[in-house]
């Protein structure tokens, strides 16, 4: 590894940060999240915390741009230089620049996370079905006012799941008008766009007016990019439009033809020959996380190290394995020393009751997912039911997202959103970060936090339940009315209860309890029904009374699960344990999960 | 029957926006030494041994065949996507 000349680092501990715009290749929450992520990485291994600040000075500043962006050193448009940063100081120094002429993703291609709809956000499935046609990308078909949306499984025509794709239509970014969506027509000096412009700018960014007329509101916002937008060329942003003209031809894809290098492009307008508008395809794109977390390790002091598998070798490469390289922990170690383990907390006082406020301050460093006000039930031919509750630029005040906040300390965490057992080890689960509790020599010691997103990508930050079926191994996770089965890498889903055999009236699976033979108990409030894990259906879509099984314990526990062969039912910070014996199940001791299950002091 | 390509093989167009990578091999390797601090400008013309040691240079901070010489290997890399925080100096 190397540092700069002089050792520079930062006096401080606590180091700030502000993210002072967004690139239009990705929804605002997932730029914040590779963000946060980049940042944890470091702070997982030092006793750095990074903070989140939205508005004010921060010692590290993060800015998109492209070509000369006001420092100096400008940028090379598309591929070649991705992104810099500068050593720990003042001003400009620690500051972070990505290059807004790459295309931006996770590293594995464009990121389309759904709003609205119902699927609680998940991702577009490519390719999808709608009315017995394949889809490739978004598309408006089915609706009358032209928002792209998308199903988030493979056959929108059997399990209904959709979800609405990123669009100027749906919200801007920055800005002054707070995320609302663009109007079309709207009067710019006079004149009428009905799409969004560069006009105005020299920085190559789109955006458009939210009021119909821009020179008396004066209220803009930035477009978002659709997921047919195209890179770099000379229309930056711009979706594809097929079919084209290219000599003389008509092209219904992105073609490499009239180019040597083999990228894809296409036309922004119906005739290449005639406009010559066009732009590079959409491509696997570069991972915002890694080229972050590369570029937050100069800000904090280290140079480019000459080991080819490390972090902070110059030149990029995807990897979805753990990013930090020993020789990446040695230089960041050197420089400010190890993570200090977090001071025993003293049990918080009287705990809150879980709410949407204890929610996002349990877990501040994980902005939170944007989501309609209203019922998800709207469908795609109906519009959503109401706006997005947040503007997408909005970001809560200061978000400390350092090794002593509950999001971070598994014993600051007041009610577990999941409980399991996974290949004899405890798992907990919150609000998209997980643990591991590992018995030790000394008693129960927690790993983490993990992210979810990293483990299990698929599936949502919020789960309700999961287990492990002993037989197979395969992981059974549930949120809302789906449900995703992993085994090893691969995931089936998300699909919808109903494919279990459950009415339509069940809203969400709180508990499993594995049993001999193949069988799970799957619990919903005081109900529990016998899935058969083979056949992936319930014996019978009529419920069991869970007292008639299991009494004693407490009506609509939010957790259930086996742990060492005992099962455990868990309502507010506390559980009933039982032994389970053939006759009747007897509660045999009740405790606090945190203390007396994660042996939390 | 799709037309035939014209006789003279692919017709390769110049795409209007586009940065044109007009550099020999040699120019454009000049300017990436340049650019990452492995040769001050000034001393790139004045012989050819300053490019050798600042070639070797290079290989060596991108685990590369050490060389001293502009082979294949050594322009892919220089070509691959990267950061842009200099390697050597300021």
């Amino acid at each position: 590894f190397l540092t700069f000349e002089g050792e520079l680092k930062w006096k401080h501990q606590n180091i700030t940060y502000r993210v002072q715009n967004y690139s239009p290749d990705l929804p605002p929450e997932v730029t914040d999240d590779a963000f946060a992520r980049a940042f944890a990485l470091w702070s997982s291994v030092t006793p750095l915390t990074f903070t989140r600040l939205s508005s004010g000075d921060a010692d590290i500043l993060i800015q998109f741009g492209t070509k000369e962006h006001g420092d100096g050193y400008p940028f090379d448009g598309k591929d070649g230089l991705l992104a810099h940063a500068f050593p720990p100081g003042p001003g400009i120094q620690g500051d972070a620049h990505f290059d807004d002429d790459e295309f931006w993703t996770l590293g594995k291609g464009a990121v389309i996370q759904t709003r609205f709809g119902n699927a609680n956000g998940a991702p577009c499935h490519f390719p999808f079905i709608f009315e017995g046609r394949s889809y490739f990308s978004c598309t408006a078909e089915g609706r009358s006012d032209g928002l792209p949306w998308c199903s988030t499984t493979a056959n929108y025509d059997i399990d209904n799941l959709y979800g609405f794709c990123p669009s100027e239509l749906l919200y801007t970014l920055n800005g002054n008008a707070n995320g609302d969506p663009c109007v079309f027509p709207f009067t710019f000096e006079g004149r009428s766009y009905t799409a969004c412009t560069t006009d105005g700018r020299s920085d190559g960014y789109r955006w458009c007016a939210t009021t119909a007329n821009y020179d008396q509101d004066k209220l803009y916002g930035f477009c978002p990019n659709r997921d047919t937008a195209v890179t770099g060329g000379n229309s930056q942003g711009e979706p594809c439009v097929f079919p084209f003209t290219f000599l003389n031809r008509e092209y219904s894809t992105c073609t490499n033809e009239g180019r040597t290098d083999g990228h894809l492009w296409c036309a922004t307008t119906d005739n290449f020959d005639r406009d010559r508008k066009w732009g590079f395809c959409q491509d696997r794109g570069y991972s915002l996380f890694l080229v972050a977390a590369h570029e937050f390790g100069h800000a904090l002091g280290l140079d480019h190290s000459s080991v080819r598998e490390a972090l902070m070798f110059p030149m990029y490469s995807f990897t979805e394995g753990p990013p930090l390289h020993p020789d990446d922990v040695k230089g960041i170690q050197y420089l400010y020393g190890s993570r200090t383990e977090p001071d025993p907390k003293p049990p918080t006082s009287a705990p809150l009751e879980p709410d949407s406020t204890t929610q996002s301050n349990a877990c501040p460093t994980l902005p939170p997912i944007v989501k309609p006000t209203g019922p998800p039930t709207s469908r795609p031919s109906e519009p959503p039911t109401a706006g997005p509750t947040g503007p997408p630029t909005a970001s809560p005040s200061v978000l400390p997202t350092g090794p002593l906040d509950p999001a971070d300390d598994v014993c600051g965490v007041q009610i577990f959103d999941a409980i399991t057992e996974i290949q004899g080890q405890l798992h907990v689960f919150k609000n998209g970060r997980y643990w591991r509790i590992q018995q030790g020599s000394k008693g129960p010691r927690a790993q983490g936090p993990f992210f979810i997103a990293n483990t299990w990508s698929a599936l949502p930050r919020i789960l309700d339940t999961a287990f492990e079926d002993p037989l197979t191994k395969k992981l059974f996770f549930f949120s809302g009315q789906q449900v995703w089965v992993y085994t090893g890498q691969s995931v089936l889903g998300p699909r919808r209860l109903e494919k279990l055999g459950l009415d339509p009236k069940v809203h969400r699976i709180t508990g499993a309890i594995q049993r001999n033979g193949g069988k799970v108990l799957l619990f919903s409030q005081n109900q529990f029904w016998r899935l058969d894990v083979k056949k992936q259906k319930v014996d019978r879509s009529e419920p069991y009374p869970v007292e008639s099984m299991f009494p004693g314990v407490p009506e609509n526990p939010h957790d259930v699960f086996l742990y060492q062969g005992k099962v455990y039912f868990c309502q507010e910070h506390f559980f009933w344990r039982l032994s389970l014996h053939d006759q009747v199940n007897k509660v045999d001791q009740v405790g606090y999960v945190t203390y007396d299950l994660l042996h939390c002091p | 029957a799709p037309r035939g390509r014209s006789s003279n093989g692919p017709v390769l167009i110049r795409f209007p926006g586009e940065k044109m990578n007009n550099l020999t091999n040699q120019q454009f390797a000049e300017e990436y030494l340049n650019r990452y601090g492995y040769i001050p400008a000034g001393l790139l013309h004045r012989d050819g041994s300053s490019m050798k040691h600042a070639l070797r240079k290079l290989q060596r901070q991108l685990a590369l065949p050490v060389t001293g010489e502009l082979d294949s290997a050594t322009i892919a890399a220089m070509r691959a996507p990267r950061c842009g925080v200099p390697d050597v100096g300021q």
